[in-house]
């Protein structure tokens, strides 16, 4: 058996929107400690790894299952819940349906569709990264709004003790500085400098999940995959996407 | 020429 009751059902659609921004469908492992995912996009780009803790839920209770479901449908389901609306979440083993429960001004609910998606045993890798920033999502989604302005891609870098977030097309130029003092970030700790490039679209749709005050672990060295991490709703959502580099 | 890597070959 499966069934989890949300409070708010509006917190969990960030989560779904985060996923499926990348995926198209994912497979949910959920047992008695929670409900963990994890999945590369298509094209083996991106990983996005959800992790929700039983705590983070009002009410759960749950076997050992995989659960898969198209996130494009999941999404459009969570679209429809209200500002105040709880959300129950409880598998229909005989139908083979995830059934999706508004709970508010009238209960209102889906059968959504289970589909054959292996559990993919995936690990977030064991990387050692040099420097690691906290920082809130709002500048740091606003750097990246200021780069998308030159090109499709932006190199983060680490510099003399500042984080940087640099764009260069073939007219145009952005640069934000964050310095370690500065009121956007949290805490800095760096090893070195670094400097990464990546594709703009997919840290833009890593970070869509994060509201402006959130604060985002982004993990940075050279030429390797980039790691951000924060949480939603008591979800910890921790996404990879890898570098661009030049050859 | 950038080249844009996949996560493959980061899970050895």
């Amino acid at each position: 058996m499966f069934r989890a009751v949300i409070s708010e059902a509006k917190e969990f659609k960030k989560v779904i929107d985060a996923a499926s921004n990348l995926l198209d469908e994912i497979c949910f492992e959920v047992n008695e400690e929670g409900i963990k995912a994890r999945a590369m996009d298509p094209s083996h780009v991106a990983l996005v790894s959800i992790d929700i803790p039983k705590e983070a839920f009002e009410e759960y209770e749950a076997d050992v299952h995989d659960i898969g479901v198209d996130l494009e449908a999941f999404k459009k389901i969570m679209n429809r819940a209200k500002a105040k609306d709880k959300l129950i979440l409880e598998l229909d083993e005989e139908k083979n349906k995830l059934n999706v429960i508004f709970k508010g001004a009238a209960t209102r609910k889906f059968a959504l569709a289970l589909y054959d998606v292996s559990s993919s045993n995936l690990q977030v890798p064991d990387i050692e990264y040099p420097n690691e920033i906290l920082i809130k999502a709002g500048p740091f989604v606003d750097a990246l709004k200021d780069a998308d302005l030159v090109n499709d891609h932006v190199t983060l870098k680490v510099e003399d003790g500042k984080f940087i977030v640099y764009a260069k097309g073939d007219l145009n130029e952005s640069e934000t500085i964050f310095e370690e003092d500065s009121e956007s970030i949290i805490s800095m700790n760096i090893g070195e400098n670094a400097k990464s490039t990546f594709n703009l679209e997919y840290l833009r749709d890593m970070t869509k999940a994060a509201s402006s005050s959130d604060i985002l672990k982004i993990y940075l060295g050279t030429d390797m995959p980039v790691k951000i991490e924060y949480d939603v709703a008591g979800a910890n959502l921790t996404f990879l996407l890898a570098p661009r580099i030049e050859s | 020429k950038a080249k844009q890597l996949t996560l493959d070959a980061f899970f050895k």
